[in-house]
């Protein structure tokens, strides 16, 4: 299985469209993907149609309970369409910072949570909040790789060198690198600031970007409305033909499993 | 003084576009205003053109500081321009969480530090990161009214419940009413999706939406990467005109001081 952490502290850059978007094309290309909600915003969860309490268990649960090991993920696992499963989310999820305080290896839950499922998927999607939390760093400790989508601009930018930082500290620890790649998300071609932004990103990153660009495009926006993937909601849409292009890009990477 | 808390969970939504520019905005209309970034991002500090470590203390010094009383508000403050006065952030200010845990009143921190210049100031904007914490709520405890950004779409809408829940419950602990009102942000007249917002927010909370909306305009990006308010990087464009606009609107407010 393939873990793939959607990170970024910067708020509002398309994390989550990623996290939905990405995870739907790959169960089209027949891929089998788990899509880990780790935000307490639960937005992975409702954009996949999933609303208020629709579900009794969230990764909440399975991140507090797995000292005890009653509960498998198996319990907490939501079938969204074929291919494609759900580890929900809720707001219950932002008490796990204060409750995990001084715990040992509290770092470690979600990657050991994973490790149960990991024979039954190809890919594991995680989304994350705006923020370098315990929350974020489960998703660092458990991934294989990283995607950072960035939205074109000063703020998107700015931020980049710290989380590149943060995700070097963590490979130290895990003595492991995590391939990590940005993503260019909200991309308005009519605007020089984007072609400005490209530019800053891969004199930074240098060949860690993907060459498939996500486009400004209304659609991706009314897909969550209707909490579908836009793959089903506008299948012709601008949104659906550049995600696909990025699963694609991502089925090829060479990357070890 | 009126202090300003510009407020959501929900990240990019424009809480830091907003504050830079109705900040500078009021200025403009020759009030004298003070910006607080309790962001550990500090793009507001950044959008207002200071670069990392132009600057000696930040607003985590008064904070932690704010028992001993060593240092004054007067020695972190920078001034922007005329009327436009700084307390500025940077990412140490992700460690005040762990540091202020289980510190008695440890929410009024900022509004200790800012009686000490509320004289000076006709209005204090305070720009929050994109979560509900400690740094969030000290500027829901210092301040007097709250601006809640919202972009358009589904993820805006979603969280607003909750934040006004948020509010409420710190209303009862201080037994006043902080002053709320949403603000459409990043509206884009040519899709349907800003329209079906706009009359969410209005069902949601009736009066409490300002009749100045924000369109969506690169301007807005584009100065911020020259590090200007966009009054000053493009005074004929939109954006200039939406916040002189909310500007206006915020002057005529009746609110107690
Ligand atoms: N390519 C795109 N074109 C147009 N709108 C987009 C695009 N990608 C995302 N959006 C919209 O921009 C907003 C921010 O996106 P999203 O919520 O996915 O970001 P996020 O990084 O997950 O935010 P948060 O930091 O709050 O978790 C949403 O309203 C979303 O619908
Ligand atoms: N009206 C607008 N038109 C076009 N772009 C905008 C507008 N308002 C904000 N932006 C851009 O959208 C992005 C998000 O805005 P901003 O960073 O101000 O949001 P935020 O809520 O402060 O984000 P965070 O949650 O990370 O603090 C930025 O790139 C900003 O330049
Ligand atoms: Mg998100
Ligand atoms: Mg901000």
């Amino acid at each position: 299985m393939r873990t793939i952490a959607v990170i970024n502290q910067k708020g509002g850059c398309g994390k989550t469209t990623t996290v939905i978007n990405l995870a739907a094309c790959l169960a089209r290309k027949n891929k089998k993907v788990l899509v880990v909600d780790m935000d307490p915003q639960a937005h992975a969860t409702l954009g996949l149609g999933l609303g208020l309490g629709g579900y009794e268990y969230t990764v909440y649960d399975l991140l507090l309970d797995s000292g005890r090991k009653e509960l498998q993920p198996g319990d907490v696992v939501i079938e969204i369409s074929r291919g494609l499963d759900l580890i929900p989310s809720d707001v219950m999820l932002s008490a796990a910072e204060p409750a995990l305080l001084g715990r040992d290896h509290r770092e470690y839950l979600l990657a050991d949570v994973l490790k149960s499922v990991e024979q039954r998927y190809d890919f594991c999607i995680i989304d994350c909040p705006p923020n370098i939390g315990i929350l974020t760093f489960n998703a660092l400790f458990a991934c294989s790789e990283a995607i950072i989508p960035l939205e074109t601009g000063l703020f998107a930018i700015h931020g980049l060198a710290k989380l590149m930082e943060t995700i070097e500290i963590v490979n130290a620890k895990r003595n492991l690198t995590i391939t990590t790649n940005a993503l260019l998300t909200m991309f308005d071609r009519r605007t020089r600031i984007a072609y400005e932004s490209l530019h800053e990103v891969q004199k930074h990153l240098g060949g860690q970007v993907f060459t498939a660009v996500i486009n400004f495009n209304v659609r991706l926006k009314e897909a969550v409305s209707h909490g579908r993937p836009v793959i089903d909601y506008a299948p012709d849409s601008i949104g659906a033909r550049d995600y696909l292009d990025l699963a694609a890009e991502v089925l090829k990477m060479k990357v070890k499993k």
